[in-house]
């Protein structure tokens, strides 16, 4: 329940009314959406119980770590009612053939995969939540220095999910373990994700924030 | 911390 109201409202792209559309204004507003969803994520993260009680040091590696996995798991959420989009944001759909003008169809491919997945299982919000709680808790980050909290940071989310599907769906008693064997999927989108958007900041034609460059480059 | 100062700040400062 404490994640459930700690949930941030969904964000709304914000295209450049003066810039004639084109797929690098898609780029453009993608990336300017995604590096305000990144800052309210972090926001975010802070009223996941248990995580301010990390060392500040042990913070930052879990989000420098985990950060794509909870935006790809937004994403996968948001476009969970669609069967060929990508939905960014209530005003920021792409299909495959939008995807791939903007040169994001390996993105598209990805994400829709994951999407798909979650569609036949008929994830709720509550196990959406949770996924992306336990996908910080459990982004491995390298150099914690405070391994025994994080492990109870993570415990503490794996007994709700427990808790959550014993008393929501007492008949299908594998539903938690299900759930967690998705997390593979999600790391493995979550870096193909970065690597998209590393390969477009290379490229150079796509200004990005600084926060949004900051968090890739600690990826890379 | 140096290389990752948006963040530190972000933690540190609150919302």
């Amino acid at each position: 329940s404490q994640l459930l109201v700690s949930e941030p409202a969904p964000l709304r792209a914000a295209p450049d009314p003066s810039t004639p559309d084109s797929d690098l204004k898609t780029l453009l507003t993608l990336c300017d959406l995604l590096n305000r969803e990144l800052l309210v994520m972090i926001g975010w993260a802070k009223h996941i119980p248990g995580f301010t009680g990390l060392s500040l040091v042990d913070q930052m590696a879990l989000l420098q770590s985990g950060w794509m996995e909870t935006l790809v798991l937004n994403v996968v959420w948001r476009s969970q009612g669609s069967a060929d989009e990508l939905q960014f944001a209530e005003n920021l759909r792409l299909n495959e053939s939008q995807s791939r003008a903007a040169g994001l169809h390996d993105l598209y491919t990805a994400l829709r995969h994951l999407t798909s997945k979650y569609q036949q299982m008929g994830l709720n919000q509550e196990e959406m939540l949770t996924l992306k709680a336990m996908s910080l808790a459990n982004s491995d980050a390298e150099n914690v220095e405070g391994a025994d909290a994080v492990q109870c940071f993570q415990d503490a989310l794996h007994e709700a999910l427990q808790e959550y599907e014993s008393g929501q769906r007492p008949s299908e008693s594998h539903r938690a373990g299900r759930l967690l064997m998705t997390l593979p999927l999600l790391r493995q989108t979550a870096h193909r994700a970065v690597r998209c958007f590393s390969r477009l900041h290379m490229e150079g034609h796509v200004p990005m924030h600084k926060l949004f460059l900051e968090m890739l480059e600690a990826k890379i | 911390q140096e290389k990752h100062k948006i963040l530190h700040k972000l933690l540190q400062n609150g919302n």
